[in-house]
């Protein structure tokens, strides 16, 4: 949920709403990352880094299902819609732009919520490897989620996974250059 | 005085992170 409302406030207050949105959003990645099957054997140290390497990423899937890329317009959780100018005027414009594209070609894969889930599990384990002091456990992880999400993908259309599971990893670089292009955007926090 | 707090996108997740398992252990 995010309460931002445009008409009653400065573009001091709304940033800081919209900053606020992402603490709930983080915990939540924390709490699925928890729920992955063989994280939690995983180093904390480790399981620590994938997390703060990883969970932009994450975000930017999830944050697809907020984005309509045909009428350029997010809806948050409280219902309400914004139309992407609007938006723009939050400094986040360029950040935007760029996961309108992104969530435009991955609603074009047409996949099911679990489909998604699972992707979102390896989008975490696929993070930046820099930091981890197990890479072979982490990479033992990641290869057994691809090769659950293939077989996912597989057994609900066998004629197309052919074609969809490449598209779907090749969404992996496209998050890697979101999550360095856009994760310095600068939040704002009032300390009352 | 009110004040405010500037921090990256990233910096807000590797602190929430960072508190998370903090509380946790």
């Amino acid at each position: 949920p995010c309460p931002v409302s445009v008409a009653s406030r400065s573009g001091q207050q709304i940033w800081e709403s919209f900053s606020q949105c992402f603490t709930p959003a983080v915990r939540e990645v924390v709490e699925f990352a928890k729920g992955i099957p063989g994280f939690q054997e995983l180093s904390q140290q480790d399981q620590v880094m994938l997390l703060k390497s990883g969970t932009f990423q994450v975000l930017m899937v999830r944050f697809c299902a907020l984005l309509n890329p045909e009428e350029r317009t997010v809806t948050f959780l409280n219902g309400q819609t914004y139309p992407q100018s609007t938006l723009r005027g939050l400094g986040m414009g360029t950040l935007l732009d760029a996961m309108f594209d992104f969530s435009e070609n991955l609603g074009a894969l047409r996949l099911e919520p679990d489909e998604i889930a699972l992707f979102m599990a390896v989008v975490l384990v696929s993070a930046d490897r820099s930091g981890i002091s197990d890479t072979a456990a982490v990479e033992q992880l990641q290869e057994g989620l691809i090769h659950a999400l293939r077989s996912l993908i597989h057994r609900r259309c066998p004629e197309q996974s052919a074609a969809i599971f490449p598209k779907l990893l090749l969404r992996l670089p496209d998050l890697r250059t979101l999550n360095n292009l856009h994760s310095d955007k600068l939040l704002a926090f009032r300390i009352d | 005085p009110k004040t405010h707090r500037v921090m990256t996108l990233a910096d807000h997740i590797s602190h929430i992170i960072t508190q998370d398992f903090a509380r946790n252990q």
